[in-house]
């Protein structure tokens, strides 16, 4: 986690440790849905410990990013418009999604694909930022972690994904 | 100390809570 920035994350905060991972990924190709992986990363965090030592220096220091990363993409409505970032995410995460649903029905299974499934899974997290999920986002969240945990499991054991 | 360890940490909380509160132009 040092190259991002952060100190090390604390044991408290592994639920975040994959939306983190994420963020950084996405970082240079799509700026507005990594600053919300880590608006979610924080909400999350701040719910889980804001009171140890180690985890208040981690939050504030996620917390220097995301202030950071609102001041370089200030002028973006996706970022002053939470409906509009809300959109962008919800829109992100779907394409995601069907890209790895495409793959899947075409019987090509690969890492990407998983990864895709999976990413699409924490985007669908992502958006409890924004309120409460709709049904179909909770089933499509649903879906692609039991593919990507499915396809991965297959792949792992040799076997050919049904 | 037990009650000022807690207070400090409570201070810092609740600076994290309106940074966060600014963040998303909540205030």
């Amino acid at each position: 986690m040092a190259a991002s920035g952060l100190p090390p994350l604390p044991p408290q905060f592994k639920a975040v440790q994959h939306i983190l991972r994420s963020a950084q990924e996405l970082d240079k190709r799509e700026p507005v849905v990594a600053y919300y992986c880590r608006l979610y990363a924080m909400q999350t965090g701040m719910k889980i410990d804001s009171k140890t030592p180690e985890c208040r220096k981690f939050l504030c220091k996620l917390m220097d990013q995301l202030e950071a990363m609102k001041k370089q993409l200030g002028d973006n409505e996706a970022i002053t418009q939470e409906i509009v970032g809300c959109a962008h995410v919800e829109n992100y995460a779907l394409k995601m999604f069907l890209y790895a649903d495409n793959e899947d029905r075409a019987g090509r299974f690969h890492k990407n694909m998983i990864k895709s499934f999976y990413t699409a899974s924490l985007l669908i997290d992502v958006l409890t930022v924004f309120g409460e999920l709709t049904d179909e986002n909770v089933q499509h969240r649903k879906y692609a972690r039991w593919k990507a945990a499915y396809i991965h499991n297959c792949l792992k054991n040799g076997e050919t994904p049904q | 100390t037990g009650s000022v360890g807690t207070s400090v940490a409570s201070t810092e909380q609740d600076e994290l809570s309106q940074r966060l509160a600014r963040l998303r132009d909540q205030v």
